[in-house]
């Protein structure tokens, strides 16, 4: 564990944070996707399956749980409670997310570490991981304007994506044997996703104006 | 665990 590591950890968690606080606080879950929520409830289910079979440390069962958890209620919030789920605007939140989950299904048979049940889930996870955040990002785009929370969501999900790829430099550079390529690859490509939102987030704060995406 | 395993990683 370095401390880019722990870093991303803990805006991964922020970010999961600031979305309970938002939907918690305003009892609304506009302009957040339910469609990118399920797909990270997938994500995690999907990866954390070796909380059976493998123990790492107690902080890592810790989040696991905590991933899974707080992804479920979310889409719980936004599925299930009558005031949450009234302020769901799914004519805004069409993209074809099971194109994504089919996707990343089939990459994942073929591109893996293994052909074991638990590397092909975990190798799924991982491809679905860098795409998820897609809906939500055109749903953004879509509505134009981004309240203050859901900005600050997207922001520190993709610190928190930064801040791994920063891990895995520090890990190459200090373990010699580190390279794992499905898990590096496929979080460049989810990070350069976040990197137009990003753009202008920076520059509605250096503007001290509200974060607005061209259409 | 493996030194060079990501699977220890969120």
């Amino acid at each position: 564990m370095n401390i880019f590591r722990l870093a991303g950890d803990m805006t991964h968690l922020l970010s999961i944070l600031v979305l309970l606080l938002k939907i918690y606080a305003t009892k609304s879950c506009s302009g957040v996707s339910r469609k990118t929520q399920e797909l990270y409830a997938i994500v995690f289910l999907a990866r954390y399956l070796d909380l059976f079979t493998d123990f790492i440390s107690v902080y890592n069962t810790f989040m696991k749980i905590v991933f899974i958890a707080s992804s479920l209620a979310i889409v719980w919030c936004i599925r299930v409670h009558p005031m949450v789920k009234r302020s769901y605007d799914k004519d805004l939140d069409t993209f074809r997310h099971y194109l994504l989950v089919a996707a990343s299904f089939l990459l994942a048979l073929f591109l893996h570490e293994k052909f074991t049940f638990l590397e092909i889930f975990w190798a799924f996870s991982i491809y679905l991981e860098a795409v998820a955040i897609l809906p939500q990002l055109v749903l953004l785009q879509r509505s134009g304007n981004v309240d203050n929370l859901t900005g600050q969501y997207v922001f520190f999900l993709g610190a928190y994506r930064g801040l791994y790829i920063l891990n895995w430099i520090y890990r190459y550079l200090t373990e010699p044997r580190f390279t794992r390529w499905i898990a590096c690859v496929s979080g460049v490509v989810q990070t350069a996703l976040y990197a137009d939102f990003f753009y202008y987030y920076f520059i509605s704060w250096k503007n001290n104006s509200k974060l607005k995406l061209p259409a | 665990t493996n030194k060079d395993d990501v699977h220890d990683e969120l």
